[in-house]
């Protein structure tokens, strides 16, 4: 169960840090 | 054919893998256009963190077994932080720095994979409490091989139907978690045959035993059905073990 929050913790870390490096590219367009 | 063997280890990844998916596509437009990526600190910070609590929850889980691999998975998971901290660095300093753009999509894809290692460790672990239910009930199987009295025969189904029952529970509940279809119909085939066969069995214990009791004719036509259906049983079992084993890659080899 730990593992799993864990490992979701990380997935959404993650997929908010590619989010905000997408978006940002975006804006600089 | 799905990417996830589960809906769990799917519901996880896919968004992330997704997100990835896409910035390797606006890395590869902005090699060509020239796009730039701000500073990325504080999301960096945030998955380092994530990072910590995971190496530090792996590092609580016993050294020996199968889910000592969950502890080299974090590692991986760790290096590929590592990445992401050094292409925030660089990004920092010069935002259209290619090799920054290279180590954020590296590094990401590496979060992923060494999640995704993690979450199949613990899988698997999940199976084998699956299969050891199974494993006990093929192995109570046998035990119709000295049932010789109507009192054995009683005890042997009362012994029997919880045991099966779980097991019944716990592949539904698997095949329901399967995102590979035809694993899912595999597993549900089979557990209709093991069910539909149980009380054939118990039938034909039955007769086995009240044609030796009887001193009548017939008793090893009545053996010989008991067996032929106590091995069909065994197969479908020892069948739903082979196929809770089985990911997509396994049936891509296999084919």
């Amino acid at each position: 169960e730990q593992i799993l929050e864990a490992a979701k913790s990380i997935a959404a870390a993650t997929s908010a840090l590619v989010k905000a490096a997408s978006a940002a590219q975006r804006e600089l367009v | 054919m799905p990417v996830f063997h589960t809906k769990t280890i799917e519901s996880i990844l896919e968004p992330v893998a997704q997100q990835i998916s896409h910035l390797v596509i606006m890395h590869e437009e902005g090699e060509v256009d020239g796009k730039g990526i701000p500073d990325l600190s504080a999301p960096v910070a945030a998955v380092q963190a994530a990072v910590s609590n995971l190496v530090r929850v792996s590092k609580t889980l016993p050294p020996s077994g199968k889910l000592s691999q969950s502890f080299s998975a974090s590692l991986r998971v760790e290096n590929a932080c590592t990445k992401l901290v050094q292409a925030a660095s660089m990004l920092k300093a010069d935002p259209y720095s290619v090799p920054a753009r290279d180590y954020l999509i590296d590094g990401s894809r590496g979060i992923l994979s060494g999640t995704s290692d993690l979450l199949l460790t613990f899988d698997e672990a999940e199976v084998r409490k699956i299969i050891r239910v199974c494993k006990g009930i093929l192995e109570y199987l046998t035990v119709a091989e000295v049932v010789e009295t109507m009192e054995d025969l009683i005890t042997y189904t009362k012994n029997l139907g919880p045991g099966m029952t779980k097991m019944a529970k716990m592949i539904d509940e698997r095949q329901q978690e399967l995102t590979h279809q035809e694993h899912r119909v595999m597993l549900v085939n089979s557990m209709n045959t093991v069910k539909e066969l149980l009380p054939i069995l118990i039938s034909g214990i039955k007769i086995f035993v009240t044609t030796k009791t009887s001193g009548s004719q017939g008793v090893e036509e009545a053996l010989k059905n008991r067996n032929f259906t106590f091995e069909k049983m065994s197969a479908e079992i020892n069948e739903i073990i082979r196929v809770l084993q089985l990911t997509s890659w396994d049936e891509d080899a296999w084919a």
